[in-house]
């Protein structure tokens, strides 16, 4: 189970980018590629883990993460907070 | 929407002022967050529409079955969000299933016409609802952000979706969907539309179908308007002609082949037992009809477990020649009309259980069916829904929920035309128009409503928007009582209709407005008790800091007052709750209030000042509210303090717990 991902919603605070990144993708992407580091894949594949970047309602990523590496994200610099993908239904 | 606009007092003929080229509506975008749309439907039509606002940044996805063509000056925008669906469920199966804006499902057609739809003169579902169909903002735009799928809807689309249609320039969000209550830290669809509200744009959510069960509701934070579900003067009469002479009136859309002769008498059946224990073939599950007890005869089927119209089904597949669809104790007399495959007919709880006793009794009991249909000027009505969710807001007790009601029963609007108006598979029937009840369906009525507003009210927050709808709302019903809930027939409180019913023309006019900012949302948060990382979740952007400018969160200047009284020992209570509340002249310069308040047994209400004296337009002033504990009461009390100059009433609910 440690290694089934599910899909997060990675919130992010813009303001604390430093001023290294060009673009806030980039610098999600670097946060990720540290949460992923245990993993043979980190380098390759935390672009294609990203599925959305929010920019305007909610700053941030949905990614596919193992819930290690959730826990380890959410105690990244920058990271605000993390929420599982919940399913919703209509009314 | 061939009623509705009528019941709200919409109609162009009635309110011609309204209604002029400028007002309505047209500038204004609404994003409706669903399963998609049906382009093709008449009530997306953009004859004689302007050209598309200036303002708007979206596009029109194409993908299977939907091109650049399918969409217009109606519908300006229409994207698609599948990445965490696929994600969670597997790939879209797009053999099955259509990967584009296009709607399978019909939800989505349904409640964008609600809210911006074109008229349609004619429309009807099988002749049943026959009239001009029209959304509640006919000259709005709509943008279709498809985020349900067959497999259900994710957060993470959604979530998407909202940040998309900011940036694509959407005034208005509506959004009949849900899904379990979590703190407001923990809610991503809350704290995303958080951002929205931040940004300028109304959102406006289903109040959730869980009704009518306490603190059910769902998408209950102050920053978005929850909206539970009501009926409408409309109904669909039908019959149930007992072999022993009795008469049982209930609601059926059905219209088909299969009619029952009304000189004939059937066989009537019930598979459940006089006895407490639920029997399964008593709701007329899958699996559960023997063919050789059934065939030729009218089943009797308990409401619960499975959909209305699969029950039908069961009955039909099984050789069943009609069904009678019972209410339980938690629908009461409430009758919602479905379109059922197979003669159908709804009735109440108590005329189910008489109907039961009659069939239990040991005579050979028979019955027919006949349809009379559609009648209009029910009354009372509206009538809360007995399915609509309720209070109270089991998150923060001080912030009032619902916010209000508005028409969710027995709503014909357009439909997609890839599924037959029952929504099951096996229905083959194609309609441009279905007849459906939810929250879903009374949300877009409000958020069509809200685009109404904008369009004559550019320069309105979506508090001040908000506020007008809540404190213009009535709570009268068409015999001039106070509005009833379906589930017990009793008169309902505002944990059932929040501030009441929608009233949109003296929307447009409310006086005063309870207006707040972003700030004043995120002031709400910091009295939350949430920890300084939760609440950043809401101050992304680090700008914001609590300045703790509410003493309590019953400070929020909210439209709705809630005042809770708390037990300190077993004989004494809180000293004196006080709230504060500012409003704001949008009315004329020079306007004069007197403050009214309804009597409460277990307090003493003061108002400071008892007159509000404006001078000019967009003035604000203040008052000061205490409650005085008086005599324990052992429920909340209900009540409401009312702004009157004598052309304005500005009413907000009040509610105290103890």
């Amino acid at each position: 189970a440690q290694f089934v991902k599910k899909t997060y919603l990675v919130q992010m605070d813009k303001a604390v980018m430093p001023k290294a990144f060009t673009n806030h993708l980039e610098w999600y992407s670097s946060k990720l590629k540290s949460a992923l580091s245990t993993s043979p894949e980190a380098d390759a594949e935390s672009e294609k883990r990203i599925i959305y970047t929010y920019q305007n309602a909610f700053h941030g990523v949905a990614a596919k993460l193992t819930e290690g590496e959730a826990k380890k994200l959410e105690a990244e610099e920058g990271v605000v907070a993390i929420f599982p993908d919940t399913k919703y239904e209509l009314h | 929407t061939t009623r509705s606009p009528a019941f709200l007092g919409l109609q162009p003929e009635k309110a011609p002022n309204m209604w002029s080229e400028k007002l309505s509506g047209r500038d204004v975008i609404v994003g409706v967050l669903d399963t998609g749309i049906w382009p093709e439907s008449e009530s997306f039509k953009d004859v004689s529409m302007g050209p598309v606002p200036a303002h708007w940044k979206g596009a029109c996805e194409i993908g299977t079955g939907f091109t650049k063509s399918h969409c217009n000056k109606k519908v300006v925008g229409a994207r698609v969000f599948y990445h965490g669906y696929e994600a969670a469920i597997g790939r879209i199966n797009e053999q099955k299933e259509y990967k584009s804006p296009r709607d399978q499902d019909g939800h989505g057609t349904h409640t964008a016409a609600t809210v911006g739809g074109s008229p349609v003169l004619g429309a009807n579902l099988l002749g049943y609802a026959n009239g001009t169909a029209r959304g509640m903002a006919p000259g709005a735009r709509i943008a279709a952000y498809k985020v349900c799928w067959v497999g259900g809807c994710f957060s993470s689309d959604i979530v998407s979706a909202i940040d998309k249609a900011v940036a694509d320039g959407v005034d208005i969000l509506s959004i009949s969907l849900g899904g379990g209550v979590s703190s407001y830290y923990r809610d991503s669809l809350s704290v995303a539309a958080f951002g929205a509200m931040e940004k300028g744009v109304f959102v406006s959510c289903s109040a959730g179908n869980a009704g009518p069960d306490p603190a059910s509701l769902t998408n209950v934070s102050p920053w978005i308007t929850t909206v539970g579900a009501s009926t409408m003067d409309r109904d669909f009469p039908a019959e149930v002609k007992l072999g022993n002479g009795k008469i049982v009136t209930g609601v059926s859309l059905y219209k088909g082949q299969s009619v029952l002769s009304i000189e004939k008498q059937y066989p009537l059946v019930y598979l459940g037992s006089n006895s407490s224990r639920v029997d399964p073939r008593s709701m007329c599950l899958e699996g559960t009809m023997d063919p050789k007890v059934v065939s030729g005869k009218i089943v009797i089927c308990d409401r619960g477990l499975s959909p209305r119209v699969q029950k039908g089904n069961v009955v039909r597949s099984a050789g069943g020649v009609g069904m009678i669809l019972t209410n339980t104790e938690a629908n009461g007399e409430e009758l919602v009309a479905d379109c059922h495959l197979l003669p159908a007919v709804a009735i109440g709880e108590k005329e189910g259980k008489d109907l039961k006793s009659y069939v239990l009794s040991g005579k050979s009991a028979t019955a027919t069916l006949a349809f009379k249909g559609t009648r209009l000027g029910i009354r009372p009505s509206p009538v809360v829904a007995a399915f609509s969710s309720r209070g109270p807001n089991f998150l923060s007790l001080e912030i009032l929920k619902p916010d209000l009601v508005a028409p969710g029963v027995n709503i014909l609007a357009a439909w997609s035309e890839a599924i037959g108006p029952s929504g099951l598979k096996v229905d083959n029937r194609r309609e441009k128009f279905n007849i459906l009840s939810g929250t879903s369906m009374s949300c877009p009525h409000v958020s069509g409503v809200a685009a109404f507003l904008k369009a004559r009210h550019p320069e309105w927050s979506p508090a001040a928007i908000k506020s007008a709808l809540m404190t213009t709302a009535y709570v009268l019903d068409n015999t001039k009582k106070t509005l009833t809930d379906a589930s017990t027939a009793k008169p309902s409180s505002p944990y059932d209709h929040g501030s009441g019913h929608i009233d949109p023309i003296r929307a447009v006019d409310p006086g005063l407005v309870y207006d707040i900012e972003p700030q004043d949302y995120f002031e709400f948060l910091c009295t939350q008790n949430l920890t300084p990382t939760q609440l950043q979740v809401f101050a992304k952007f680090s700008n914001r800091s609590c300045k703790h400018s509410l003493a309590s969160p019953g400070d929020l200047n909210y439209p709705a007052i809630s005042s809770i009284f708390t037990q300190k020992t077993a004989t004494s209570f809180s000293r004196p709750v006080i709230v504060h509340r500012t409003v704001t002249n949008v009315g004329p310069a020079d306007s004069k209030y007197q403050v009214v308040i309804s009597p409460f047994e277990g307090a003493s209400v003061k108002v400071e000042p008892e007159t509000l004296n404006f001078t000019k337009e967009h003035q604000k002033l203040s008052y000061k509210i205490t409650f005085t504990p008086r005599v324990r009461q052992t429920s909340p009390e209900f009540g409401s303090l009312v702004w009157k100059d004598g052309l304005h009433t500005v009413r907000s609910p009040i509610v105290i717990t103890w």
